[in-house]
């Protein structure tokens, strides 16, 4: 089964 | 569980679509737009953390406003037969009226309260 997207917090500063 | 249905509107709906070249930082512009007559608190969550940088990543959208979101795509070795599997996420949940920090309305957010949408990702070449 395809794995469910797997979400993270977004950055707003430098990666 | 009834998801509550997502309040705001998002242009674009569905692809956020980054034009290359892909050696420098490409920016793709989220407009999320806050129909209601209530504030709504959004946070931008993506299946690729480390690969964008998003200002701003969460906030407060006044009813009636809008604000842009800026997704800005790191460097990268584009290479074109690799479809983008990346994927964003606009998290958004009705501000309570008498809000004090946002934190504490997301920690104490019933999963029946909060609204989500889904975007795609797609990265084009420059024409020509």
């Amino acid at each position: 089964a395809l794995s469910e997207d797997e979400f993270h917090d977004a950055v707003s500063g430098e990666l | 569980m009834a998801r509550q249905e997502q309040v705001l509107v998002l242009e674009p709906q569905q692809e956020l679509k980054f034009r290359g070249p892909f050696t420098d930082v490409v920016t793709a512009t989220l407009k999320l737009t806050n129909p209601t007559d209530r504030n709504v608190c959004f946070k931008v969550k993506t299946t690729a953390p480390r690969r964008y940088c998003v200002r701003p990543n969460s906030g407060v959208i006044d009813s009636g406003t809008s604000i842009n979101v800026s997704v800005m795509l790191q460097p990268f070795e584009y290479d074109p037969n690799e479809k983008s599997k990346h994927k964003f996420m606009v998290q958004s949940i009705l501000a309570p009226r008498d809000m004090t920090d946002m934190e504490g309305v997301w920690k104490e957010a019933k999963p029946e309260e909060l609204m989500d949408s889904k975007l795609r990702c797609a990265f084009e070449m420059p024409i020509g």
